[in-house]
Parts: C-alpha cells; sequence; structure tokens
C-alpha cells in the first residue's frame, strides 16, 4: 500500500488494484454490468488494506509495540481481509476467463453462473463491509437478492448440462447417486446387496449370542 | 433415466465446447480423457469389491497391488510426462496412489535439490521405484512453525558422516504421508550441527527400510499413526530415528554444502528449499476445485432424478425445482467454475514465475506463495462446506459411503489441514498484503 502511496510500480498484477482511484459507483443501473461486480470487491479489498494500513501507521506511531505484537494483536481483522483479497482474486480470475469465450450460448451461461457466484458471495456473510464503505446502499442489497432468485430460475434449465459439462465419467465420480445414466435406485440396491454382511442369510452373531437368549 | 433425458434435451449450450473451453489449458481434456478410460478399462477393477467394504488392511493391500500394476501399464503405454502420469495412476486407483507422495514430493525434491552426481545416483532408482521414497517434515509437536523443528543431523569428522536423530518425543516425525507401511526411503529434514554450528534446517536422504525384507534398520522406529477420519490409505506414519548414521554425501547439496572437513557453504537460496511445498500447494487448488465440481455433479443429478412432496395439482415435484434446493445447490455450482477458472490463472502466474531466471524466481516468489496459501485456504474451506451441503441435499441417501458424498467431503476436511492450517495461510497472506 505505501508503494502505491509512493506512486511506485507494483510487482504483481494481482494487488493491482490497489492503485485505483475510482470510489463512487451508481450500483443499481451497473447491476447487469458485470465488470461492475470485480470493481466492488476490489473496491472494498482496497479500503479494507488502506484502512488497516493507517491504523498500523498510527499503532506504530502511538506505541512501543513490536510488529509481531500488533499482526498478532490484529491477527483476526488481518485475516478478513486476506479472505476478501482472494475472494477478490477469485471474481477477477473467473471474470476474465469468461469474457474470452467465443461462443455465444456458452458465453451466456458462464455470464449467469459468475453473476450468481459475484451475488452470492457478496450477500454470504460480507455485506457488512460493504455498507459500511457506503459501496452498496441496503436498497441495492435488496435488489440483489431479487437478482439471486432470477439468476437460480435463469440456471434451472441447464443444471444438469453445467454439470455433465465437467466431463465426470462415472468411475471417476464412484457414486450411485450421480452416475450418468440416472439410475440411482438400481444402482443403490445394487450395492447394497454387495455388501459382506449379507453374504450369509443369518449372521454368525446371531447364533454365537442372541439364539440361545430367544431359547431361554 | 427420463428424467435426466428430458433435462439433457432442455440444455441450451453446447456441453462439449464448454467442456473444452472450461479445461482449456491445464486439464488438457482430450488426453485426460484417453488417460482414465485407459485405466479404467483394466480387468483389475472386477476382481474386488467396492473399497467401502474392504477392511484397512485389505484396503491397504488392494491399494498397492493396485499401484503397481498401474506404473507396469503406464510404463507399457509410455506415459512419461509427469502430470499425465499422475491423471492415470489416480485414475487407475481411484485416486489413492500409493506411491503419490513419492512421484509429487520425493522425486520433485531430488530434482531439485540433488548435486549432478546425487541425481545420477538416486533418480533413475526412484524412477523405476527401485526405491519408494516420501518426504518427512511434520513432527509431533511442530506444525507449520518449521524453524522449530527438533530433529538433528550431526556432522561426526572421523567418519565423514551424519548421525541422524529425534532427540525427544516431540521431534517424532509424524503424519508424513506413505510413511507408515510403504516407503524404505525419506527425505528427512533435519537440524545440521557442524564444527559445533546450527546451520539451520536442511535435507538428508535416509534409508528406512531393508530393500530384501522390508524390516526397519537399526536405529529406525517405523509404523502407521492412529487412524485418520478419512484416508484410510493414506498410509500415515511416524518416525524416530536414534543415531542413525548416514554418508555425508546423502544430504542434498545442491543449495547447501558440507565438505570433508565439515565446512558449511551456501550455495542457493534456503527459500527454494520450500519450492516444492509450493508446487503441491497449487495443484491442490485444483484438487479442491475438481472436488466440489464432483459433489456438485453427484447431488444436481440425483435432485434431477428424485421426486418429493407434491404440488397443488397432487403431482410429485422433482427436487431440483425447489426454490430451496436450488438456494443450496446453484452457489456450489457457479463457486465450482469460479474455482476451477481461478486455479487456471494460479497456475498461469506459477508457471510464469517458474520459467523465470533464478534471481527472478526469488522476487516474484513471495506473490505466488500468498497467492497459493490464500486460494488453498480458500478451495479446501469453502469447498468443504459446500460438499456438505451437497450431502444435505440429498437426504439420507448422501449420507451412504456409496453416494460418493461422504468421502469427497472427508478428503476435503483433512485439506483444510493439510499442507498448512487454513487460518496460518490466510496470515501468510495478509502478511504480503501488509508488505504490499
Amino acid at each position: 500500500y505505501q508503494q502505491c502511496e509512493n506512486g511506485e510500480e507494483l510487482i504483481s498484477p494481482t494487488v493491482a488494484y490497489l492503485k485505483e482511484t475510482a470510489t463512487i459507483f451508481s450500483p443499481i443501473s451497473n447491476i447487469s454490468n458485470l465488470e461492475y461486480y470485480c470493481k466492488i470487491f476490489e473496491l472494498r479489498a482496497r479500503r479494507l488494506i488502506k484502512d488497516m494500513y493507517t491504523k498500523l501507521l498510527e499503532i506504530a506511531a502511538s506505541t512501543s509495540q513490536s510488529p509481531y505484537e500488533t499482526f498478532l494483536e490484529n491477527s483476526i481483522e488481518l485475516v478478513h481481509i486476506a479472505r476478501c483479497h482472494m475472494e477478490t482474486f477469485i471474481i477477477r480470475s473467473f471474470y476474465d476467463k469468461i469474457k474470452v469465450t467465443s461462443d455465444s450460448s456458452v458465453q451466456n451461461i458462464l455470464n449467469q453462473l459468475f453473476e450468481l457466484f459475484a451475488v452470492y458471495t457478496l450477500l454470504q456473510n460480507q455485506t457488512y463491509d460493504f455498507v459500511k464503505f457506503t459501496i452498496l446502499s441496503a436498497d441495492t442489497i435488496e435488489l440483489l437478492k431479487k437478482r439471486y432468485q432470477q439468476l437460480c430460475t435463469k440456471i434451472r434449465p441447464n443444471a444438469v448440462g453445467l454439470v455433465d459439462a465437467f466431463d465426470f465419467h462415472d468411475k471417476e465420480l464412484n457414486s450411485v447417486l450421480g452416475q450418468y445414466d440416472g439410475d440411482v435406485y438400481e444402482a443403490l440396491l445394487e450395492r447394497a446387496r454387495l455388501n459382506p454382511s449379507n453374504k450369509t442369510k443369518i449372521h454368525p452373531a446371531w447364533n454365537n449370542n442372541l439364539l440361545s437368549l430367544m431359547k431361554e | 433415466n427420463v428424467h435426466l433425458l428430458r433435462e439433457r434435451q432442455k440444455t441450451t449450450f453446447d456441453i462439449e465446447k464448454l467442456t473444452q473451453f472450461i479445461y482449456s489449458d491445464y486439464f488438457e481434456v482430450d488426453a485426460r480423457r484417453k488417460l482414465s478410460r485407459q485405466a479404467y478399462d483394466h480387468p483389475i477393477h472386477d476382481t474386488h469389491l467396492p473399497l467401502e467394504y474392504l477392511d484397512s488392511n485389505d484396503y491397504y493391500e488392494t491399494l498397492v497391488r493396485k499401484s503397481i500394476i498401474a506404473t507396469d501399464e503406464a510404463e507399457k503405454l509410455g506415459i512419461s510426462d509427469s502430470k499425465h502420469l499422475m491423471w492415470y495412476l489416480g485414475a487407475f486407483t481411484e485416486e489413492r496412489v500409493a506411491f503419490s507422495l513419492h512421484l509429487r514430493m520425493f522425486v520433485p525434491t531430488i530434482v531439485m535439490m540433488a548435486t549432478d552426481e546425487q541425481y545420477q545416483q538416486y533418480l533413475e532408482l526412484a524412477k523405476k521405484f527401485k526405491i519408494i521414497g516420501t518426504y518427512c517434515q511434520t513432527e509431533l509437536g511442530h506444525g507449520s512453525d518449521l524453524r522449530r523443528l527438533e530433529t538433528i543431523a550431526v556432522f561426526e569428522h572421523s567418519s565423514d558422516s551424519f548421525i541422524i536423530d529425534t532427540p525427544t518425543i516431540t521431534a517424532t516425525k509424524f503424519w508424513p504421508g506413505y510413511l507408515g507401511r510403504t516407503a524404505n526411503y525419506v527425505i528427512l529434514m533435519a537440524q545440521l550441527y557442524t564444527n559445533g554450528k546450527n546451520c539451520g534446517l536442511q535435507p538428508f536422504l535416509v534409508q528406512i527400510r531393508d530393500f530384501n525384507t522390508h524390516e526397519p534398520l537399526p536405529g529406525i522406529e517405523v509404523g502407521e499413526i492412529s487412524g485418520r477420519l478419512a484416508h484410510e490409505a493414506g498410509d500415515n506414519g511416524y518416525l524416530r530415528l536414534t543415531n542413525v548414521r548416514i554418508p555425508r554425501n546423502q544430504m542434498l547439496m545442491r543449495l547447501a554444502n558440507v565438505d570433508r572437513n565439515g565446512n558449511f557453504t551456501r550455495l542457493g537460496d534456503s527459500r527454494l528449499v520450500y519450492a516444492t511445498m509450493l508446487t503441491m500447494r497449487v495443484s491442490l487448488c485444483a484438487y479442491n476445485a475438481i472436488l466440489l465440481a464432483r459433489a456438485t455433479t453427484i447431488a444436481i443429478r440425483y435432485s434431477a432424478v428424485r421426486y418429493q412432496g407434491q404440488n397443488d395439482k397432487g403431482n410429485e415435484m422433482q427436487i431440483l425445482d425447489y426454490p430451496l434446493q436450488q438456494d443450496k445447490l446453484f452457489p456450489c455450482l457457479a463457486t465450482s467454475y469460479a474455482f476451477i477458472c481461478s486455479f487456471s490463472r494460479l497456475n498461469q502466474i506459477y508457471e510464469n514465475v517458474m520459467a523465470s531466471k533464478p534471481d527472478e524466481i526469488l522476487q516474484q516468489l513471495p506473490d505466488i506463495h500468498s497467492l497459493s496459501a490464500g486460494l488453498k485456504a480458500m478451495t479446501s474451506s469453502i469447498s468443504e462446506r459446500m460438499s456438505q451441503i451437497c450431502r444435505l441435499s440429498c437426504g439420507g441417501h448422501g449420507y451412504l459411503i456409496s453416494s460418493g458424498l461422504v468421502g469427497i467431503r472427508l478428503i476435503l476436511d483433512a485439506g483444510c489441514t493439510y499442507e498448512g492450517d487454513n487460518s496460518v495461510l490466510l496470515q501468510q497472506t495478509a502478511k504480503y498484503l501488509l508488505k504490499m
């Protein structure tokens, strides 16, 4: 962050968002723009890092705490920031990958998945930061909740196709519930019959222990 | 199944095109398909019960047998590329290759850390499985904090050898995979002492079992640790060494050297010692993404087949049509795609870094280290939570081992602590962010 403040070149593109200067969004009109989601996650991470940086400078100036003690004392917040940074990385990587798709039908469904992922991640448990930094308003969050349901409905017809596209062989999945042909109940019964406990009609435990009890 | 068929007819895009796109770089769809089909077609798979019905010893024996056949078959098929070999072996053994750490940690460490002479001496033996190795670092009382490792290797002038010892209970090597019953050689991380000075952590090649009898060698106590939540075949072991002597040339000396007089010289940057760990962590991000994609596939297909409750016309409803089921599964679906794409980018960065000149690698190491640590933590913890959602979304049948979901969740659960506890890994990312 200090490198950014000093206008220095950053070593890595994965933290390039620290250099962005834009802070104002008009979210409601931007919801259909997928880049918008990347930007708001980046803005949140940037603000969190900036606040932490300022806080640590203040601690360094006003106390004799060692860097280690300061890190330890702030570790819960720092790990939260690390998570937010990683979410930013995931969202940006997802978007950068899908925007180069050439097939329009594939592009369409990937866009829906991307948006669902972004909205879901946002709504999960991180909305506090977005509200605190006034990146999102309560109204926008309500709007996003509706958007989430719309996206589920849109994705629904393609749900099976989307998992088929992972291209897992039945042997790789090794699942009676998930096999490609969908003959789940036959597979469940067949697997139950293979259970070595069913090898004999009467389990030895019955003859050894329970039979005498029954005779009594 | 007619319901699944109907679902597939509804699809609005070309599935194959999406498959090719999503796996475009790292996964090489066509090659992976061909290799896995070849592995699945082998008759060995029809000779045993599903693994869930085997007891611990039968399970281990079956997997060792399959692993040996798999490596033979791979050689016959001429599979030499290491990524392709792992795919083939993984498919052959239901991803429980008895030699996976040999291939993923032991051999790469020799490649990276051995001198030319050591390389000549050990690499061919290792590649042909004449020696089977694993990587021993973690100790009973010491996990992520490597500076605290207690195992010592003391150089002895008179015999031109190192004496290796685990001086305390907490120094016992604990957890390494394939150590308990499989490995006969280890790369052992120990504090080097020479001429009375501690020269830090160094890697040593140590034979632990007899080549003919597989008996532990004198001074070696080795065995399997207690049962784990999953990983029955992981063969995680413990190792204690009591004054075990090894020749001086069995310290891996590319990055640091001890000469005949016991003089220690650093030849390269010690941070490269952790490069193997980094490679492993990057590949774990891919594995976590794939595991979540599998869990999601199982749960969505089953939700398309399963009908329950009734609508206002008195008909049973397809589970996948319930908004509550969609709320459980569609985020898992979207997250699977997000993780595959993120891994793809991480891998691109990783390959670029590794292709750089050595001094540039060191310069970029903190970035790739922080990124891989953070992504491993995120993909394992989120995938673990989501795979549990997938399991629960399948009702009672999701509790069966044969659902496949129980195993997936447990592997992901283990992934939250191995190769670095997730909280510790996120702190590494946080430290990097502060430095930036």
